[in-house]
């Protein structure tokens, strides 16, 4: 399986995920890649997602769009939270300073816990793989759970790498 | 202003020893390309979606990965290609299951995605609206490689379990 994210300069996602599937496979089965919200996902108000693994646990779990729910429905809460106490505060926030508080509502670390979080969960109904991200707001990286993963990361200030273990 | 590409090539039993340098410096310059590939689009200013099948192009056209070229076999010796793309600016969807002729099949569910009003197609059915969109289309036998069916022969003549993905090589 291969797959790619992006974040283009106007800040909105995409995902892509393209596979042969298993090796043996029988009956016509099919697997998460091409299943919207299982391996492959994106949303501007969250992430963009593309997995690779055991389809039949990413599509129990539909870890790419649970993935994004939970990103968006805490970043819009926070968001929410930090609006209304600056308006208590007496500021009041136009469009422009609320997207600034979406955008920088979480970190990279809270979005690395969700992405781990939802995996745990797959794997934890005995299923394997793995997955990479990237958010509107600049996070990205992956999370899988098998002794190695073919990977890259580019991005508009040079940083380039490939990694397999 | 900015942009950023992730891209994946599959995961697995990847451990130190267990691959070849050979496959392993094969994999590491098709990743490498596919981040060029995708790159370039971002840093002229192109969109997230073109991006992500410039990349993925790449990866199908490379026999190191289970895509495109390179894919693996099913049980009756065939090859079945399933693909999807998804544009987070409008939640836009295309993907494709079980296709067989179709060079690069993300090509297709970009095709779906943009012109059918379907998320997903599948066997002939993706098929036929891949030729009749005029994609390049191949024989199935083009996706194969002779490694591919050497992991086919060595997981009949195993009785592995239906997941075990070291053993499918998914």
């Amino acid at each position: 399986t291969v797959g790619a994210v992006a974040r283009d300069v106007h800040g909105h996602v995409a995902a892509g995920t393209s596979t042969g599937g298993l090796t043996g496979k029988r009956y016509g089965r099919i697997g998460d890649s091409p299943l919207i919200g299982a391996g492959t996902y994106a949303d501007d108000r969250s992430c963009a997602i593309s997995a690779t693994g055991a389809g039949e646990y990413f599509i129990r779990v539909g870890v790419a769009h649970e993935i994004c729910t939970r990103i968006r429905l805490k970043a819009e809460a926070r968001a929410e939270f930090l609006a209304h106490e600056a308006e208590r505060g007496g500021t009041i926030l136009d469009e422009a300073a609320r997207a600034k508080l979406l955008a920088t509502a979480l970190t990279g670390d809270e979005v690395q816990e969700i992405v781990d979080a939802v995996m745990a969960e797959m794997v934890g109904l005995g299923g394997t793989g793995g997955l990479i991200y990237l958010t509107p707001w600049g996070h990205q990286g992956y999370a899988f759970h098998t002794p190695g993963m073919y990977r890259g990361m580019a991005s508009s200030d040079g940083a380039r790498s490939v990694a397999v273990y | 202003s900015r942009w950023s590409l992730v891209i994946h090539g599959g995961s697995g039993r990847f451990e130190r020893g267990r691959l070849s340098a050979e496959t392993e410096a094969g994999a590491r310059a098709g990743l490498e390309r596919a981040l060029a590939a995708g790159s370039a689009v971002l840093a002229a200013g192109g969109n997230a979606l073109d991006a992500v099948q410039a990349a993925i192009v790449v990866l199908e056209d490379d026999p190191h990965f289970n895509a495109g070229h390179g894919s693996v076999y099913t049980y009756e010796g065939k090859i079945e290609l399933d693909a999807a793309v998804m544009n987070g600016a409008d939640r836009a969807a295309g993907a494709i299951a079980r296709a067989h002729h179709t060079k690069n099949p993300i090509l297709l569910a970009r095709k779906v995605l943009e012109d059918s009003p379907h998320v997903l197609l599948s066997g002939e059915g993706a098929d036929r609206f891949s030729a009749e969109s005029g994609l390049v289309q191949v024989e199935n036998a083009y996706f194969g490689t002779p490694e591919r069916k050497r992991q086919l022969d060595e997981m009949k003549a195993k009785t592995s379990g239906w997941f075990d993905i070291d053993m499918k090589y998914g």
